[in-house]
C-alpha cells in the first residue's frame, strides 16, 4: 500500500469527518456549499481526537491529519 | 458514552441477531487468494466470536444466509463506493441492515504475513459490525476502527469480548471455537484419569490444527481432539479411522495455508485434504521437501512469516515451498537460536490463538514471537501438559 499521504486540505479532513459520523452527513459534499459553523468545525475535530486517542485540541494539527490517512474500516464511528 | 471524562470503551449499535446459529456465504472472492485459503481465514475469523458465545457460524454456497460476503472494488451497488488501495479497507452492515460484510478488493489481502493487509483480522472486525458491534475507542480492541498491521498473537481484547456478551450472553457450549489461549485454561470438567490416558503419560508424538480450526494430539495409533479445556470426549480413537490409510506412530504434522494437513514418518509423509488422502502417498520426504532430513521430532507453520519449520535433535530447518531452494543453504541451525527451548523436541503447533507452543516429555513451553523466546509468565514454562491441555 503506498505510503498514506496524510490529509492535506480541510475539505478532505470535512469529508472524512462526515463520512464517519462526526460532522452532518450534507458536509461529505463541501462544493454543496453547507457552510459549517466554527463551533461545529472544532467539536467535530475535538470529538474524532478524542475517539482516536489523541490530544484533543480541536486543531486539525498534523497528528490528527496523519491518523486520518492510516488504512480503516468503512463504518461510522458515530452511529445515529 | 458519557462526558469527555468517559471512560473508553465499546460501542453497541443496537440491534443483534435474534437467533444463535447464523449461515454466511462468500458469494465474490478476492482476486488475489486462493478460494480454500479465504474460506479457511474466513471461518477462523468467525471463530474468534463463536469463541466466547454460543454463536454458531455455517458456511453455505447457496442463498439464503444471514451475513453475504463480497469483495469488490470502487462503486459496487450499495452506495458506500471503496477507494482504491488503503483508506477504507472494508465495511459491514449492522444485523438490522442486514448484517453484509463488504471488503475492498484494490488492497493487497494475505494471510499470516506482515505484508499488505491481513484478511483474518479485518474480517474478524468486520463480522464484529455484522454481529451488532461499532466501534470501540479502546485502542487495543478489535473494534477500534484503525487497523493497525499485522499482528502474529492475535488475542481479543477485553473490551471485545465484553461487547459482544452483552449482546449474546457468555460461551456455555463446548467444541469446536476459538479458544483461549491454554495458559488461561483450566478443565471445566476432569476426565477419570484411568479413561484418558494421555493423564498417565502426557508425552505426545505430535499435535496439530486442522484448516476447521480443530485441535489433534497423537499418540502410538489413537488421537485425541483437544477442547479449550481438556480432551474433548469420547476420545481416544483410532488414527487409521480419522485419516484413513495413515499409520500411527507419526513424527510430526502441521496443516499449511492451503488447507492441507502434512504427516510425516521416518523417511516418508503424507498429505490429507480434510480426512481424505489426498495422492498417492507415502511418498519420501526428499522427494517433496527437499533439504529436509527424515526422522524429525517436530515441524510447525510459523505465525511469525507462514514458513514451515522442522526440528530434529539440536538443529531445525527453515522450508518455504515459494522459494527455489525452499531451504536455505544456512540451514540447518541451532535450536538454542530460539531461546529458552530444550533440543530433541516432541512436537510443535502454531495454535489458533496465535500462540507457538512446543511439547517435550510431559512438558510444554509458550514462545513468544515478540521476543523470540519462551514466555516469562507466572507460572513459569515449561508447565504440565497434561493440567493445561488435557484436563487431568
Amino acid at each position: 500500500i503506498p505510503a498514506p499521504a496524510p490529509v492535506q486540505k480541510t475539505a478532505q479532513a470535512e469529508i472524512y469527518l462526515s463520512q464517519f459520523g462526526y460532522l452532518p452527513a450534507s458536509a461529505k459534499n463541501p462544493s454543496s456549499g453547507g457552510l459549517l459553523d466554527q463551533e461545529t468545525w472544532e467539536r467535530a475535530i475535538r470529538d474524532f481526537q478524542s475517539f482516536a486517542g489523541l490530544n484533543v485540541t480541536g486543531e486539525l494539527d498534523s497528528e490528527t491529519t496523519e491518523l486520518m490517512s492510516l488504512p480503516r474500516c468503512g463504518v461510522r464511528d458515530k452511529i445515529g | 458514552f458519557g462526558s469527555d471524562s468517559r471512560s473508553k470503551r465499546y460501542a453497541l449499535q443496537g440491534s443483534r441477531w435474534k437467533v444463535k446459529n447464523l449461515t454466511y456465504r462468500i458469494s465474490k472472492y478476492p482476486k488475489r487468494l486462493k478460494r480454500s485459503d479465504v474460506d479457511a481465514e474466513l471461518a477462523r475469523a468467525f471463530a474468534v466470536w463463536s469463541g466466547y458465545t454460543d454463536l454458531t457460524f455455517t458456511p453455505k454456497s447457496t442463498n439464503p444466509v444471514h451475513i453475504e460476503i463480497r469483495f469488490e472494488e470502487n462503486e459496487h451497488g450499495d452506495g458506500d463506493p471503496f477507494d482504491g488501495p488503503g483508506g477504507t479497507l472494508a465495511h459491514a452492515y449492522f444485523p438490522v441492515y442486514g448484517g453484509d460484510a463488504h471488503f475492498d478488493d484494490a488492497e493487497l489481502w494475505t494471510i499470516g504475513s506482515p505484508r499488505g493487509t491481513n484478511l483474518f483480522q479485518v474480517a474478524a472486525h468486520e463480522f464484529g459490525h455484522s454481529l451488532g458491534l461499532s466501534h470501540s475507542d479502546v485502542r487495543s480492541a478489535l473494534m477500534a476502527p484503525f487497523y493497525r498491521g499485522f499482528d502474529p498473537v492475535f488475542k481479543l481484547d477485553s473490551d471485545d469480548i465484553y461487547a459482544i456478551q452483552a449482546l449474546y450472553g457468555k460461551k456455555t457450549t463446548r467444541g469446536a471455537s476459538y479458544p483461549t489461549s491454554p495458559s488461561t485454561r483450566k478443565p471445566s470438567f476432569v476426565p477419570r484419569a484411568e479413561d484418558n490416558e494421555l493423564c498417565k503419560d502426557p508425552r505426545i508424538d505430535t499435535i496439530f490444527n486442522t484448516a476447521e480450526g480443530f485441535t489433534y494430539a497423537f499418540k502410538g495409533d489413537k488421537y485425541y481432539r483437544l477442547t479449550e479445556n481438556a480432551v474433548a470426549e469420547g476420545y481416544p480413537k483410532l488414527i487409521s479411522e480419522g485419516w484413513p490409510g495413515l499409520e500411527g506412530d507419526i513424527d510430526a504434522a502441521f496443516t499449511y495455508k492451503n488447507g492441507k494437513t502434512y504427516f510425516f514418518k521416518g523417511t516418508k509423509y503424507w498429505r490429507y485434504y480434510g480426512r481424505q488422502m489426498d495422492g498417492d502417498y507415502p511418498k519420501e520426504i526428499s522427494d517433496g521437501f527437499v533439504g529436509i532430513p527424515d526422522h524429525i521430532d517436530a515441524a510447525m507453520v510459523w505465525g511469525g512469516n507462514g514458513k514451515i519449520y522442522f526440528y530434529k535433535g539440536t538443529k531445525f530447518w527453515r522450508f518455504d515451498p515459494l522459494k527455489r531452494p525452499p531451504v536455505k543453504q544456512t540451514y540447518p541451525k541451532p535450536i538454542s537460536n530460539w531461546e529458552g527451548l530444550p533440543n530433541n523436541l516432541d512436537a510443535a503447533l502454531q495454535y489458533t490463538n496465535g500462540y507457538t507452543y512446543f511439547f517435550k516429555g510431559d512438558k510444554y513451553y509458550r514462545f513468544n514471537d515478540r521476543t523470540f523466546s519462551v514466555d516469562e509468565v507466572n507460572p513459569p514454562f515449561p508447565r504440565p501438559t497434561a493440567y493445561w491441555w488435557f484436563g487431568c
